[in-house]
């Protein structure tokens, strides 16, 4: 019996073949993982060895569709992660450590990461050791199926490099990982730029905007110039918007014109107006106004709840979406404009007969950074035909909407992370 | 162990140093461990020390039974001539200079072949115990990094007049520092969007900036580290 027990266990924890380019480990989008009892490290708390890899894992939830959440209670053979420290010769493990420096830690086919507690592991940007952090992150990359990289910047490099402060998932990990879990899909409650006023340090009032995508109770900032989000997000959307539902809103306005400069969200049969200034929604604004108020209060002739509404400039209307109708509010006279509601293939004709997302949407985009009006609906979006597009092919028609494209290859990187992991 | 010991630990001998990689059988044992030396079917048991005799009949019989042309190797044994299969031909020091040479050119260092100091180093780094692999430069995994990276350009305002830029400077949210996220607005006032008159109250007070004047105090703070920065 012991013989056969050493040639299956050898055989069954075969370091994975990494000849191919990586492979899909795991079929399923949830992945429970545990720091095993008998493998705590003698060198950090046992909160700081779960804090890290709780954050581990986040850094790859963040740039894949995959989802980790720590089980500490089912039995162990459910736990797809197993994750222990160990000296030596540890854990059952066939594979023994070698003592201070060289090899750090391992990973096998079968989900279980082992670190050499012989190893000086340190908390992230401690700035002496080796980084639990980068180390953790680095073998649960194995576990999903990376191989080693040779690329700089990579997480995936065999060797360990020194701690640099703010470690984060370059660019090649997160096409890496993409490329086998596939990119990261969803339908979003609403997306847009914010803008603000601020004071250069020399005096002078400019104008910037940061890029949102709100989806349930999470958002995240996108950073248009690295075509990615933002380190660290989604957030927690109280985090952020204070006085907004924190369950999430159905629409995002800014009215932006010569007289007014307000911004709205609306969840609902309300609406709430945002104060930029003191990042938090007005109780009562300027004009007097107590906040929550009611949509039909506010906006007369608008029935609610809606599904996304976004303000155009060029006409001051706000256009509201609800079900497979568009309602033009003209901000001005403060009343529907004449001959609304209108059906949305009315107002947006599709350019490509058939491919349109008929109603129900979900979001309704002006990005600065396209100059261009979005349609999002599930997976997909449409781009609004522009007043460009027209001039330079005239026989578009106006407010058009080009053929749909996948959301997921124009924004990148917008990942859900475990509703446990959202707050570390 | 020593009944009483310095304070500091430092004549304590530190059982548990990683043996250096400084000759040539040190540097094979680490090229076959992390995969530059590919055993054919190789299998690598290893067993207690205790229990050695259970070794020696064990691996008696596990060598019968094994197929032709595959070898058992006994991780602690020197490996002898015909421990390891050759590389189609190839002698022993062939195998191993490939191998170096293999892992030379995945550091990053000049594939000589020769067992140098920079290679030692390499070699002595910390490192992950899974063996090595370089990614295919021609999968798919890296691709995407091109084709994505070029979807975006920079909104240029093509547009020669009066064009607004609002230069970029830090940005706020959430009481988080976010420099690096924030983008600044090009809009020119041609028949795209219509926007010439739109901007006057703003552009009373508001200082016009170059289309390239962006912050250049980038600083590259995520939403992890959330630094509480009033107003």
């Amino acid at each position: 019996r012991k013989r056969h027990l050493a040639t299956l266990v050898s055989k069954s924890r075969h370091k994975r073949d990494l000849s191919e380019s990586g492979y899909m480990a795991f079929s399923k989008r949830v992945l429970k993982w545990r720091l095993i009892g008998e493998g705590y490290s003698s060198q950090l708390s046992i909160e700081e060895q779960r804090y890290i890899f709780r954050l581990a894992f986040r850094m790859w939830s963040e740039v894949s569709p995959l989802e980790f959440v720590e089980d500490t209670r089912s039995p162990l053979e459910d736990v797809d992660i197993r994750l222990g420290f160990g000296t030596g010769r540890h854990l059952g493990c066939n594979q023994r450590f070698d003592g201070t420096g060289q090899e750090f830690a391992h990973a096998w086919f079968l989900g279980d990461i082992h670190f050499d507690d012989d190893e000086h592991f340190t908390a992230p940007n401690s700035g002496s050791g080796i980084s639990l952090l980068k180390v953790a992150v680095h073998e649960i990359g194995h576990v999903l199926g990376l191989p080693h990289i040779y690329r700089a910047g990579s997480i995936m490099q065999p060797s360990y490099l020194p701690q640099e402060s703010g470690f984060e998932m370059d660019w090649t990990d997160r096409k890496a990982i993409q490329h086998l879990y596939g990119g990261c899909k969803g339908r979003f409650n609403t997306a847009f730029d914010w803008i603000r006023k601020e004071k250069t340090p020399y005096g002078e009032v400019v104008i910037r905007f940061n890029t949102y995508f709100m989806r349930d109770d999470s958002y995240w900032l996108y950073d248009n110039r690295n075509n990615r989000t933002r380190y660290g997000d989604p957030v927690a959307l109280q985090t952020g918007w204070r006085g907004i539902p924190m369950d999430g809103v159905d629409a995002h306005v800014h009215v932006w014109s010569r007289k007014r400069d307000a911004v709205y969200f609306f969840k609902g049969a309300q609406f709430w107006r945002y104060d930029n200034e003191n990042d938090q929604v007005f109780r009562k604004d300027p004009e007097g106004h107590r906040y929550p108020r009611f949509i039909s209060e506010g906006f007369p002739g608008v029935f609610s709840p809606i599904d996304t509404a976004f303000y155009d400039r060029r006409d001051s209307c706000i256009y509201f979406f609800k079900n497979t109708l568009v309602y033009a509010f003209d901000v001005e006279a403060n009343r529907l404009a004449r001959g609304f509601p209108k059906n949305i293939r009315d107002v947006f004709p599709s350019v490509v007969s058939g491919d349109h997302p008929d109603g129900n949407i979900d979001a309704a985009y002006f990005s600065y950074t396209h100059n261009a009006i979005f349609l999002l609906k599930g997976t997909r979006f449409w781009q609004v035909v522009g007043s460009r597009d027209r001039w330079r092919r005239p026989f578009l028609p106006r407010n058009g909407l080009l053929p749909h494209k996948e959301v997921d290859q124009h924004w990148f990187d917008i990942c859900n992370v475990h509703p446990t992991a959202l707050k570390l | 162990e020593k009944l009483f010991h310095n304070r500091d630990h430092s004549d304590v001998l530190n059982s548990h140093q990683a043996e250096v990689i400084t000759d040539k059988y040190t540097a094979e044992l680490f090229l076959s461990r992390y995969g530059f030396i590919k055993p054919v079917n190789w299998e690598e048991i290893q067993f207690e020390d205790s229990d050695s005799s259970f070794n020696d009949d064990f691996l008696d019989d596990l060598q019968d039974t094994l197929q032709e042309g595959t070898s058992v190797h006994r991780s602690r044994d020197a490996p002898q001539d015909g421990d390891h299969d050759d590389h189609s031909g190839l002698t022993e020091s062939q195998a191993f200079i490939l191998a170096l040479k293999e892992f030379q050119t995945m550091s990053g260092l000049p594939a000589t072949g020769v067992f140098d100091e920079a290679t030692k180093v390499a070699m002595n780094k910390p490192r992950c115990g899974v063996p090595d692999k370089e990614i295919d430069p021609d999968s798919g995994a890296l691709d995407a990094e091109n084709s994505s990276s070029d979807t975006f350009n920079e909104t240029e305002s093509n547009n020669t007049t009066s064009d607004y830029s609002l230069g970029s400077a830090e940005s706020f949210k959430d009481d988080i520092f976010n420099v690096n996220d924030t983008e600044s607005i090009l809009i020119s006032n041609d028949t795209s969007m219509n926007y010439t008159d739109l901007f006057d109250p703003i552009l009373n007070n508001t200082s016009l900036n170059s289309s390239h004047d962006v912050n250049s105090q980038s600083v590259n703070i995520s939403a992890r580290q959330s630094v509480a920065v009033r107003r």
